[in-house]
């Protein structure tokens, strides 16, 4: 299903986003 | 972590539920933490992907039949895109500011929102295609409530003929949703009462058959006739019992502990 795949898309991108920036926080712990 | 309904659903959340926490739980500990970096172009990225899905979304509901649907998913749609808009404005308060306290927790607020949004719709979504699967029932239900006036064998064959498709639809689509389900009690339930159905449906027909056979020769049929009510009872049950597995969720078990 195409809803399916657009909330995939998403999470991957949200995913990506918190990385980014816990990886500049887990630097500090 | 919460656990997930099916496996479709764990497997979009997952991910990003556990990113969630972490990060929840390394600004914690970080207290006032490094300088974060200029995270402009994940947040677009995520942003991006919001307008998709509320493209989607609104189109889902558009040529959606489902009323429930069409009344519950719009909020969902609402949760994520406000959640978008946190996001939005942390990245351009951190552009300013890379301490910036209150633009963290709008960042963790806003990935949260995002979780929860997505869970939202990907639920709301997930009943609407078991009420399909209930719809399926409910046909095989309607056919078996006639299965008892059947005295001819023309009627029988249409019977048949009509009975067969919906019960493989049946079948096939409980067997889909039963492997798709992450509680195993459930699957069971599911698994145990499908199997029941399969044998039950051929011995019906052969019963049906022996109770037109019967009227014809125009013999007593009280004993076939009672044979043929308890196989269309028993098949009823099961079949209710599947409508009732299917709506069961881990909330549910829940609620009962």
């Amino acid at each position: 299903e195409i809803i399916l795949e657009a909330a995939k898309s998403i999470t991957q991108a949200t995913a990506m986003l918190i990385r980014a920036a816990s990886n500049a926080q887990k630097e500090l712990v | 972590m919460p656990t997930f309904h099916t496996k479709t659903i764990a497997g979009i959340l997952e991910p990003v539920a556990q990113q969630v926490s972490r990060l929840v739980i390394l600004h914690e500990e970080a207290e006032d933490g490094n300088a974060m970096p200029d995270l402009e172009r994940p947040v677009q990225g995520v942003s991006k992907a919001v307008a998709n899905l509320v493209k989607v979304g609104r189109d889902t509901i558009n040529s959606s039949n489902d009323q429930i649907l069409r009344q519950d998913m719009p909020a969902s749609l609402q949760r994520v895109e406000r959640a978008s808009h946190l996001l939005e404005e942390a990245s351009a308060m951190l552009k300013i500011d890379p301490y910036s306290q209150p633009a963290r927790k709008k960042l963790i607020e806003g990935s949260r929102g995002i979780l929860q949004g997505t869970s939202l719709l990907l639920t709301c979504f997930d009943e609407s295609e078991v009420r399909k699967i209930i719809r399926e029932c409910k046909k095989v239900l309607d056919y078996l409530a006639v299965a008892e006036v059947i005295d001819s064998m023309e009627d029988l064959v249409q019977f048949v003929k009509d009975l067969s498709p919906c019960l493989t639809k049946v079948s096939r689509d409980v067997d889909y949703r039963e492997k798709e389900l992450t509680h195993q009690v459930h699957r069971e339930m599911l698994s145990r009462s499908l199997e029941s159905i399969k044998t039950l449906a051929p011995v019906l027909i052969c019963a049906m058959k022996i109770y037109v056979q019967l009227v014809a020769q125009g013999k007593t049929e009280h004993e076939a006739a009672e044979n043929r009510n308890y196989l269309v009872h028993r098949m009823t049950d099961e079949i209710n019992e599947i409508i009732r597995v299917l709506q069961l969720t881990t909330y549910d078990e829940d609620e009962w502990e």
